[in-house]
């Protein structure tokens, strides 16, 4: 029953896949029911976000927004000579496109605000990107990054210290307290058999790491696996298969829309979106509650390169493709009933340094570290949501050494594939590595770390220094784990989807930002600018009255010549359009009529600087002096040629 | 970031640094972190230009503006380095590289 008269909705697939039904996100059902994202709002961290095109215009949210590469309040994207800068404003358009505006395409979350972060149109540090993560975290609840280290398959990079501080901090306060969420794009480095387990966002507890699928549901050439992948949804795939349309900027080369946005980039912002609705339904999700919503509701689906493994708790997941297909519906009638996951739980290992060679495939060094129950007492963690294991290991070729890591469970993760562009000769150090495939297992029990060299005899053998096992999770039993996964599944059916139920919400907390804007150079030059002007023109201004008022004051009457006004329009007085107005020399009256030298003195509009209140000269200049006598004026006034006023 | 475009600062490109104070217990906590903030600065022969975002204690400093030779430059950088290391209150220091980050 949804129609929209936006040009390119009937082929924007991903929403209502009509040749194909079914492979789309399935979330026409719920928009019928009105949830649109309203009153959320999500964040692009990205080139910026064109937002004065129609499609983005009515959603767009200031408030949210800013520009770090201008250190400016627009994030409005700046054109370069290759066109590169649309980015932001395709993702701001698959989040929030205004529906039924005859303009383009529809948003999955449409009724929700869109903000633009600017971020990567210049220089960037760890310092800004812990700006970005944190910018207006009490407005902006969703953050949605389409970008990362680069998927070259050799580089090992992720947030530095600040960002990372960042991240942890917008979980912890942003939101008002119920935590900030971080959608991360897995990577686009599939041809270099990059893994998104060497990009520290995509790897971070604190982040949703989401992949792409084709729109039949396999891993594109440009996907990345890994282990702490959480879901995918569908983008672009080969040149056979259809693209994401949504809208794009009209700079430059830009229409207004573009049918070819792909890559991991375009399947973050949808699930972004995907996570406004659930927002909607239920404000006070956590963001550990939207992570656990996902782990519960995507959907496995049959492929089989993806290599699906099934764990102890039940959950299905795989390399390629997280737990599974996020699934709008699924995700939203979770939301409407979920109640929030107990307090996070972790432990930490002590460093475990072995100090090991690393043996040459098919031998392997497997190291060992049992969790008991004494360990896991204080903190109360039974069951296991993020598992990450930190690394430090020297080796001549770093894209030699492949790691597993298998949970209490038997549950192999590979956690760090070799890769064969990854030559660098420094090894790893301090590396965490993390997966999420043992999500709802028992967390005692042995944890092994699995290490191997799948080089040759030509380079020396790397040595494993040391390593740290840290497990997170909830004092959730497997039964509790069951319990709510049952009373999802009958959830689905949509019965609670309706305004009239509703749980109770916890208040959030009042937590202060730090100030807003700032004034810029530009901005500070220009009222430097005004402000010496206006000091000039006062100076100016107060020496004439004060020149003029001295004169008054050595002549304290007019004389024998009587000074007179011109005469005014009858006229303009009776309609009160006349003028106030000192004349320093006039010949002749407005309606071009010589004035008499003799006559009455005007009615009123006379200034009589000497009778006035000498310090407000500011006042006297807009209302109407007193009559007064025309000797009080300066005799130098009334002096002049003959046919001269004043 | 508050402050990075602070008129006699330099922008991302120059040198610059993301300090982390000891916070203080008790009232007026971030007045007394920002002036003391202020001073290490002055110190060290930089520039602070405000609070990191929304972390408590984190700022940065950076280079002043104005052209400076490659061993000038680096002796700025050794400068702060030593500086910074040593005094009490900073309980971390990094000097800020620009990062390479894709879009996907």
């Amino acid at each position: 029953s949804v129609h929209f008269n936006d040009p390119k909705f009937p082929q924007q697939w991903h929403l209502n896949n009509r040749q194909s039904p079914g492979r789309d996100i399935n979330v026409t059902g719920v928009w019928e029911r009105n949830v649109t994202g309203r009153g959320v709002t999500v964040v692009v961290v990205d080139d910026g976000v064109e937002h004065t095109i129609q499609d983005i215009a009515p959603n767009y949210s200031p408030e949210g927004s800013y520009d770090l590469n201008s250190n400016d309040p627009d994030p409005m994207p700046h054109p370069d000579v290759e066109n590169g800068n649309h980015h932001g404003t395709r993702c701001a358009g698959e989040i929030a496109a205004v529906p039924n505006n005859s303009f383009c395409a529809v948003g999955v979350a449409y009724g929700s605000r869109i903000a633009g972060i600017r971020l990567l149109d210049g220089p960037l540090t760890d310092s800004m990107e812990a700006v970005a993560f944190n910018k207006h975290y009490q407005i902006n609840d969703i953050y949605s990054c389409s970008w990362g280290p680069d998927d070259d398959g050799k580089t090992v990079d992720g947030p530095h210290q600040l960002g990372k501080a960042a991240l942890q901090h917008g979980v912890i306060a942003g939101r008002q307290g119920f935590g900030s969420i971080f959608v991360v794009a897995s990577g686009n480095g599939g041809q270099h058999n990059d893994n998104c387990n060497y990009d520290g966002y995509a790897n971070s507890i604190y982040t949703v790491t989401i992949g792409a699928v084709d729109e039949e549901g396999r891993m594109p050439f440009y996907a990345e696996e890994c282990a702490s992948m959480l879901a995918v949804t569908f983008s672009g795939g080969d040149k056979m298969l259809r693209s994401i349309v949504t809208t794009d900027w009209d700079l430059q080369k830009g229409t207004g829309c573009t049918e070819g946005h792909t890559g991991t980039s375009a399947a973050a912002p949808l699930a972004a979106g995907m996570i406004a609705l659930m927002l909607q339904v239920r404000p006070c999700l956590t963001w550990r509650d939207v992570q656990h919503i996902i782990v519960f509701t995507a959907t496995q689906y049959e492929d089989r390169h993806a290599e699906w493994v099934t764990n102890e708790a039940g959950f299905s997941h795989s390399h390629q493709h997280g737990f599974g297909l996020l699934n709008a519906w699924r995700l939203v009638n979770a939301a409407k009933i979920w109640t929030s996951v107990p307090y996070l739980a972790s432990y930490v290992s002590p460093m475990l340094k072995e100090n090991k060679a690393i043996p040459l495939s098919p031998h392997s060094l497997e190291v060992l570290w049992n969790v008991s129950r004494m360990d896991l007492e204080m903190s109360g963690l039974r069951t296991l949501e993020h598992v990450a294991v930190t690394v430090s290991i020297t080796h001549p070729r770093r894209g030699n050494l492949e790691l597993k890591l298998s949970c209490p469970s038997g549950m192999m993760s590979l956690i760090g594939p070799p890769r064969s562009m990854d030559s660098d000769p420094n090894g790893f150090d301090d590396w965490t590595f993390s997966t999420v495939r043992c999500w709802g297992e028992r967390a005692r029990g042995s944890y092994r770390l699995i290490v191997r060299d799948v080089g040759d005899e030509t380079l020396p053998a790397g040595t494993l220094r040391q390593w740290q096992l840290t497990l997170y999770g909830s004092v959730w039993s497997a039964a509790d784990i069951r319990e709510r996964q049952r009373l999802l599944e009958g959830a689905m059916s949509g019965q609670y989807l309706h305004d009239g139920f509703t749980l109770p919400c916890p208040p959030g907390l009042k937590i202060p930002e730090e100030e807003g804007y700032t004034i810029t150079p530009n901005t500070l030059k220009t009222l430097v600018l005004v402000g010496c002007f206006t000091i000039f023109w006062t100076v100016y201004y107060m020496l004439e009255v004060y020149l003029s008022q001295r004169n008054v004051a050595s002549h304290s009457v007019c004389r024998s010549e009587s000074c007179r006004w011109p005469q005014r329009s009858r006229k303009a007085r009776e309609e009160g359009t006349e003028l106030e107005s000192v004349p320093l020399c006039n010949n002749k009256d407005p309606d071009g009529v010589e004035t008499e030298r003799e006559g009455p003195p005007p009615p009123s509009g006379l200034l009589c600087p000497d009778l006035l209140d000498q310090g407000d000269w500011s006042w006297s200049q807009h209302r109407s002096a007193p009559d007064c006598p025309l000797h009080h004026l300066s005799p130098d006034l009334l002096q002049g040629k003959e046919e001269q006023v004043c | 970031l508050a402050g990075t475009g602070a008129p006699d600062a330099q922008g991302p490109g120059g040198l610059s640094w993301a300090v982390h104070l000891d916070s203080h217990k008790g009232s007026g906590e971030e007045e007394t972190l920002e002036q003391e903030a202020n001073a290490l600065a002055q110190a060290v022969g930089l520039v602070n230009v405000g609070r990191i975002g929304e972390l408590q204690g984190h700022y940065l400093f950076v280079q002043p503006a104005g052209h400076q030779l490659d061993q000038q430059v680096e002796a700025i950088r050794q400068q702060a380095e030593a500086v910074l290391a040593r005094h009490d209150a900073v309980r971390w220091h990094s000097e800020q590289k620009l990062l390479k980050r894709a879009k996907r």
